[in-house]
């Protein structure tokens, strides 16, 4: 399974995720990668994900749709503020907080942990509307990459190694 | 600001099956699609513009289990599935089990963008890549003996298909 997610300059996100399957695969098997909300989803509100796995485990949890409900924004909550004077006033909203790295990485990793607990295995990559680029997998490995606008340009296998490995 | 991650595959190998000449051509093909990915990005261009560059180089690389080098069903066959999403509008296409289309990441956007549905399905869905204009790719092209290996072991032993594709790809 190969797939890719991404934030552009505009502020938009998409995801996308492609693979043959389970070798020996009867029954017109079909896995997670093409179903949205299991394999692949994107919502500029919350994240872009593409998962590679066990299908049967990542359609049960809904990986893809879960980790992204788990961060998504809330709406702005907008509301009349009267002036001091009680005569006119304007309409606020209330910005939100900005999603943090680390919130992005423990809701990938809770879904993912919510796979293993059911018995299966694989991994997750996720982009946020702040730009982060975060994997989650469970395996001993992922081919994977990312990069980013503020310098970051990174593939790597194995767990661990992200920084380990440059460009061939 | 912006941001690109891509992935091959996920799962379970001993370090020391992957050799230095696996391993650089592994990394060689992710670094190929996250340059394009990137390239894109950094130009002003689109993520969906972005994530299908990344994504078409993967399939047309016999490395990964996508595309050219996906793995055989038990007839013998190469499958393909693929979805693809927008997070702007939300609009989604996907395509399961299609046979002749060489990069289905394409066709699921097509679905996208082409049609009123999300989710087409086998001859279904090929017949709408061929009114779409897509080539009918022959099977061989899809082929590879890595992956015919696979299937013929997983028979001569007896094994699940989780035996098989309980690893990398």
């Amino acid at each position: 399974t190969v797939g890719a997610v991404a934030l552009d300059s505009q502020g938009n996100l998409a995801a996308g995720t492609s693979t043959g399957g389970m070798t020996g695969k009867r029954w017109g098997r079909v896995g997670d990668a093409p179903l949205i909300g299991a394999g692949t989803y994107a919502d500029n509100r919350a994240c872009a994900v593409s998962a590679t796995g066990w299908g049967e485990y990542f359609i049960r949890v809904g990986v893809a749709h879960e980790i992204c409900s788990k961060i998504r924004r809330p709406e702005p909550q907008c509301g009349v503020v009267e002036s001091d004077d009680g005569v006119g006033g304007h309409v606020e909203c209330r910005s939100f907080r900005a999603l943090s790295q680390e919130r992005a990485q423990a809701a990938a990793d809770a879904v993912m942990a919510d796979v293993k607990e059911l018995g299966g295995d694989g991994g997750v990559i996720l982009v946020t509307p702040e730009g982060h680029a975060i994997f989650s997998f469970n395996t001993t490995g992922m081919y994977r990459g990312r990069a980013t606008s503020a310098g970051v340009r990174e593939v790597a296998i194995f767990g661990g190694e992200e920084k380990a490995s440059k460009t061939p | 600001k912006w941001s690109l991650a891509i992935h091959g595959g996920a799962g379970t190998l001993d370090p020391a099956q992957m050799t230095p000449d696996k391993r650089a051509a592994y990394e060689a093909d992710l670094q190929k699609a996250l340059d394009a990915g990137s390239k894109i990005l950094a130009d002003g261009g689109s993520a969906m513009d972005a994530i299908k560059a990344a994504i078409i180089i993967m399939e047309d690389s016999p490395l990964f289990n996508a595309g050219k080098g996906a793995v055989f069903t038990w007839d013998g066959t190469n499958e393909l599935d693929a979805s693809i999403m927008d997070g702007r509008d939300r609009s989604a296409g996907a395509v399961a089990g299609v046979k002749t289309v060489k990069n289905p990441i394409l066709l699921a956007d097509t679905v996208r963008t082409q049609s009123e549905h999300v989710f087409l399905v086998g001859k279904g869905a090929e017949d709408f890549a061929v009114s779409k204009g897509f080539a009918v790719t022959p099977p061989e092209y899809f082929a590879t003996p890595f992956r015919r290996e696979a299937l013929e072991r997983l028979k001569a032993e007896k094994l699940s298909a989780l035996d098989v594709d309980h690893k990398f790809g």
